[in-house]
């Protein structure tokens, strides 16, 4: 069972604001702000309870400029892994594919697989070369990430996104655990003669002591 | 487990902006804390789309370099400051500021060993003022700095100055703490160390009786 993400912001109210003073000023759209980016948030069933949604992309209309930070936990989950991989051998990346409900952590090949066959499966729909999708995923540890319910909700993912402030707000929502407000803040400034615009979105509660390289 | 996804639209190289994003999520992500426990899946993923218009900055020195560097730092910090006040069972955000050490990852070092401290994090849940506790968790963070120039402000009530204990009114202390509980609001913990140029900041929240009931009751 899939829902749109149109009304994928009732489910949790927005963060507040803690944007430090700059040169800058607050914009909306999060992920979207930026030239050349839509997002989409839907439920796909992936979560053990509720309809919230689940399963988000981030998509570019442009091969862009791709950098990562990983866990530097020694138990790093397959997406994780997947992701350092397709960084080290492509610059450029075009899509983030990211789902709540299962870690896709300790599951040994079999996970990494996972991740193979929905980037794949991901790259194939939007057009793309496998190696510009990344993965992120987040959830329960130990659990393969239910993959038909991915992979049959990939097209109603895909013809979800949209440039527009929802777009953003659904897929700041989806990606969304425990957390009890979604993340997601853009700014728009002067960088040398012209306007550039800087957006983003983040998730997370507990289980938090990050330390990324 | 914290995720991130961060876009724009400024044109930079491919060596400088794998390199800005590390500084930023080291100015940021990295600097927050909840419970101390280090995930499986922490991600964060930035891309550029390189559609502004803008002139490829190539250089983190150039001053283009320097104004995208700020802006990532912004998004970023304002993002991981939400995730350290959606903290579980949290009541409040702290902010950690540390200055006078000797370089900007020592302050930053000494940022985080103070807002990861549970005695910490539970005095400020308790609404307790607890000077000592600050000043020990700045004490083991590992970073050398002599204690009697140690100053640490909670707001902008002075709780100790050259190392020691200042007299300070306790009831006024405690409602500041008192008053950002009930607002989800955020408690400013301002520390000296020295006379260094080097200035960091880290994030966390209150631990609250909510913490150990929501993460009793939730399995992994």
């Amino acid at each position: 069972v899939s829902v749109t993400g149109a009304e994928a912001s009732d489910y949790i109210p927005k963060a507040p604001i803690f944007l430090p003073e700059g040169p800058w000023k607050e914009v909306p759209g999060g992920v979207t702000a930026a030239e050349g980016f839509k997002a989409a948030g839907i439920y796909g069933g992936l979560r053990a309870k509720g309809k919230k949604p689940d399963l988000a992309l981030v998509a570019c209309d442009v091969d862009a400029i791709s950098a990562g930070v990983f866990t530097t936990n020694m138990v790093a989950a397959a997406p994780v892994l997947y992701c350092k991989k397709t960084l080290d051998i492509s610059e450029r990346a075009r899509a983030v594919l990211i789902n709540a409900g299962q870690a896709n952590a300790a599951t040994g090949d079999a996970g990494y697989e996972d991740v193979i066959e929905c980037a794949n499966s991901l790259a194939k729909l939007l057009q793309m070369r496998p190696e510009e999708v990344l993965i992120e995923s987040t959830g329960v540890i130990g659990h393969r990430i239910k993959k038909d319910a991915l992979l049959n909700s990939l097209p109603k993912l895909v013809n979800s996104l949209s440039s527009s402030t929802e777009g953003a707000d659904s897929a700041a929502v989806a990606i969304t655990t425990t957390d009890l407000v979604s993340k997601s803040v853009a700014i728009e400034s002067q960088v040398g003669a012209r306007t550039v615009r800087v957006g983003g979105m983040a998730k997370g509660s507990g289980m938090i002591h990050p330390n990324m390289a | 487990t914290m995720l991130g996804v961060i876009t724009t639209d400024a044109l930079v190289t491919s060596d400088v902006w794998r390199t800005m994003v590390q500084a930023a999520v080291d100015r940021s992500f990295n600097q927050i804390t909840v419970d101390g426990d280090t995930s499986t899946n922490d991600t964060v993923i930035a891309l550029a789309s390189g559609l502004s218009g803008s002139t490829l900055i190539a250089s983190l020195n150039s001053h283009e370099g320097m104004q995208l560097q700020a802006c990532l730092d912004g998004v970023m910090q304002s993002l991981a400051k939400s995730i350290a006040w959606d903290g579980e069972g949290a009541t409040c955000l702290i902010e950690v500021t540390v200055i006078g050490a000797d370089s900007e990852a020592e302050a930053a070092k000494i940022a985080r060993s103070v807002a990861s401290s549970q005695l910490v994090k539970a005095a400020v849940y308790g609404r307790d003022p607890n000077w000592g506790r600050i000043a020990a968790a700045a004490g083991y963070a590992g970073i050398p700095f002599h204690q009697n120039k140690l100053r640490v402000l909670l707001g902008n009530i002075l709780l100790m100055d050259g190392g020691e204990p200042q007299p300070f009114d306790r009831a006024v202390a405690s409602n500041y703490l008192k008053k950002a509980g009930e607002t989800r609001g955020t408690v400013g913990i301002h520390i000296s160390v020295g006379d260094g140029l080097g200035r960091g900041q880290a994030w966390g929240c209150d631990l609250s009786y909510e913490y150990v009931r929501i993460n009793a009751e939730y399995t992994t």
